[in-house]
């Protein structure tokens, strides 16, 4: 059991889960393993992997993911996409955007990150390539009062769900976490989507705990799992957090997203 | 750790634990803290910051040694900017050529990320930032004849440096990997030596696909340098460890944020302290 056990802690570290999360799941698997129902057939070792199989799904959100998205009681919904710098928000907007869309919602994209260079043109350019409808501006203002502006058009104009492209900000930055929650309490979102980089190491949960510890996170979006990361940060932020994985993200096109999957998730975080 | 402390395996656990936190990975954590143990198991030591000076020892002599830059015999020095999606390619191209600018160099940067939405506008505001001026094309064009259009630009216009920005690619897409390669064929056809440095740009909150990223990376295009970016975070970036002690590829900068003069020269000691602060 102890050897079985090590190996798994050396596959789940390489695998980028937080080392704090591995020393936790260790220990409740060794627990479940030593009081399971013995299965004849299998040796303690394989009663290990299957226990750690089942509790990696529990914790990767069981059957949560397949909630839909929340719509408000008045429209329009907004989901707000939030999360560090370069993790794929603006990308992700595009394929949200064209789900919904498929899905017979009428989304409109919010470009609300006035300081990357390009960054409206960006969202502007993503949102119809994706054949989505976006509240264009010149990039001026707050992000507060553009977001406001954008949910007025939006309830004006019929849509049914507004998408708001935040800019990317360190959880450390006071300043830009205070404006994250100005812009929840401005537009009250339905969805409150934490976009992570499936490649991130041990950072993974410090991040996460500290958006969250701001603003109400209601879903992750794991982005970049076409490349070869093992994605231990699905887990890590997950068991720390709470907040289920909701989707993940699998390409630069818009078609790339797919409603996140925990069974595949454990397989790939075990290697 | 409070003085006068054994070093025994709680300490060593709690070692092992920093080393792991900063992106050591498991084996190296599990390497240092059995040479640690090894030097020091036993003693009572005057404090942690004996211990720590011990490790800090120990990982300095795991980074390759310092070595200068390129410098080809006639300008233009050519170096070219790759790495995966997001990392802080085009932001690092914008610093340097910034930086360069500063210091009184004539730079021309190619927008040769064809591929992404607002690429080029991204790159090209940074390139007027600085007075850096910009070779760019049609969205779509193939990013080989614009880095070939930039090294003949900056050849004609007798530039110090050329900046080579690229589209970010998945080391694992074989295709994205063969169009590095072309790029970096043309650039050596149009200046014989060039590109002189390769930058692979790794976010620093990356975990241990960095070790993976660098090894294909440099096999399509040989890294020179590594630039760690987003280290203003609470991530340390200590994959840069394992990197330069499998590959031998050091670290030239590190990126601390998100305007223009946010680029450090990179400093072993500084970044080995950082690790396990
Ligand atoms: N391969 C792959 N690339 C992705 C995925 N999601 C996003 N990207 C790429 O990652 C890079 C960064 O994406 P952005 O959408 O600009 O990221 P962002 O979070 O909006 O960045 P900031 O606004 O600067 O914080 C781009 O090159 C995207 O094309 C994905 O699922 N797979
Ligand atoms: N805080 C911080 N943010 C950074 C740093 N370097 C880059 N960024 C941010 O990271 C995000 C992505 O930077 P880009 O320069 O677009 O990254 P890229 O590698 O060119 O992205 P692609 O071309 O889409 O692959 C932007 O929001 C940058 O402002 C840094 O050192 N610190
Ligand atoms: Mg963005
Ligand atoms: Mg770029």
């Amino acid at each position: 059991m102890d050897a079985a056990l090590r190996e798994i802690r050396l596959a789940l570290l390489e695998a980028d889960v937080s080392f704090k999360v591995v020393r936790d799941f260790l220990a409740r698997v060794r627990e479940k393993a030593l009081g399971a129902d013995v299965i004849q057939s299998l040796t303690p070792g394989q009663q290990v992997i299957r226990v750690v199989r089942d509790e990696l799904v529990g914790l990767l959100g069981g059957g949560a993911a397949t909630r839909p998205l929340a719509i408000s009681s008045r429209p329009p919904s907004v989901y707000m996409l939030c999360g560090l710098q370069g993790s794929g928000k603006t990308t992700t907007i595009g394929k949200l955007g064209r789900w919904l869309k498929k899905s017979g919602r009428h989304p409109l994209v919010a470009p609300v990150d006035l300081q990357r260079p390009a960054a409206v043109l960006q969202a502007v350019q993503v949102a119809r390539g994706a054949g989505l409808a976006v509240y264009e501006h010149d990039g001026t203002g707050s992000p507060v009062e553009r977001a406001r502006e954008a949910v007025r058009h939006a309830r004006q104009k019929g849509f049914d769900v507004v998408l708001l492209d935040t800019a990317g900000r360190l959880h450390v930055d006071e300043e830009l976490m205070d404006e994250l929650a100005a812009l929840r309490a401005a537009v009250e979102p339905a969805e409150i989507l934490y976009v992570a980089d499936a490649m991130t190491g041990q950072d993974a949960v410090r991040s996460a705990e500290a958006f969250k510890a701001r603003v109400p996170l209601t879903g992750v979006i794991l982005t970049k799992l076409d490349g070869d990361a093992r994605g231990g940060a699905a887990l890590s932020v997950a068991a720390i957090t709470g907040v289920p994985v909701r989707f993940a993200g699998i390409g630069e096109k818009p078609e790339a997203i797919e409603v996140f999957d925990p069974e595949r998730m454990a397989g790939r975080i075990l290697g | 750790a409070s003085a006068g402390r054994p070093v025994d395996d709680a300490l060593l656990d709690e070692l092992e634990e920093a080393l792991l936190s900063a992106d050591l990975g498991p084996e190296l954590a599990a390497e240092l803290r059995d040479r640690l143990g090894q030097r020091l198991r036993g003693e009572a030591v005057g404090g942690p910051d004996q211990v720590l000076g011990v490790l800090r020892e120990e990982i300095l002599a795991l980074l390759p040694p310092r070595v200068p830059e390129t410098r080809p015999t006639a300008p233009p020095r050519v170096t070219l900017v790759v790495g995966v999606n997001g990392s802080g390619k085009t932001t690092t191209a914008g610093k340097l050529a910034a930086l360069w600018g500063r210091e009184g160099r004539k730079v021309v940067v190619a927008a040769a990320d064809t591929f992404r939405a607002a690429a080029v506008e991204q790159m090209a505001i940074w390139a007027e930032r600085s007075g850096a001026e910009v070779v760019r094309s049609q969205p779509g064009a193939d990013p080989a004849a614009v880095a070939f259009d930039a090294a003949r630009a900056a050849r004609a216009r007798h530039a110090d440096e050329l900046l080579v920005d690229t589209a970010g690619r998945l080391h694992n897409k074989k295709p994205l990997m063969d169009e590095l390669a072309k790029i970096a064929r043309v650039i050596a056809k149009e200046i014989p030596g060039a590109p002189h440095e390769t930058l692979l740009v790794l976010d620093g909150t990356t975990g241990r696909n960095a070790v993976i990223q660098a090894r294909e990376f440099t096999r399509v295009a040989p890294v020179s340098g590594l630039v760690l970016t987003k280290l203003d975070g609470t991530a340390r970036g200590g994959v840069a460890v394992a990197i330069g002690r499998e590959l031998g590829i050091p670290v030239r900068y590190v990126g601390v944020g998100e305007a223009a003069d946010d680029l450090l020269l990179f400093e072993a000691e500084e970044y080995v302290a950082g690790l396990l602060a």
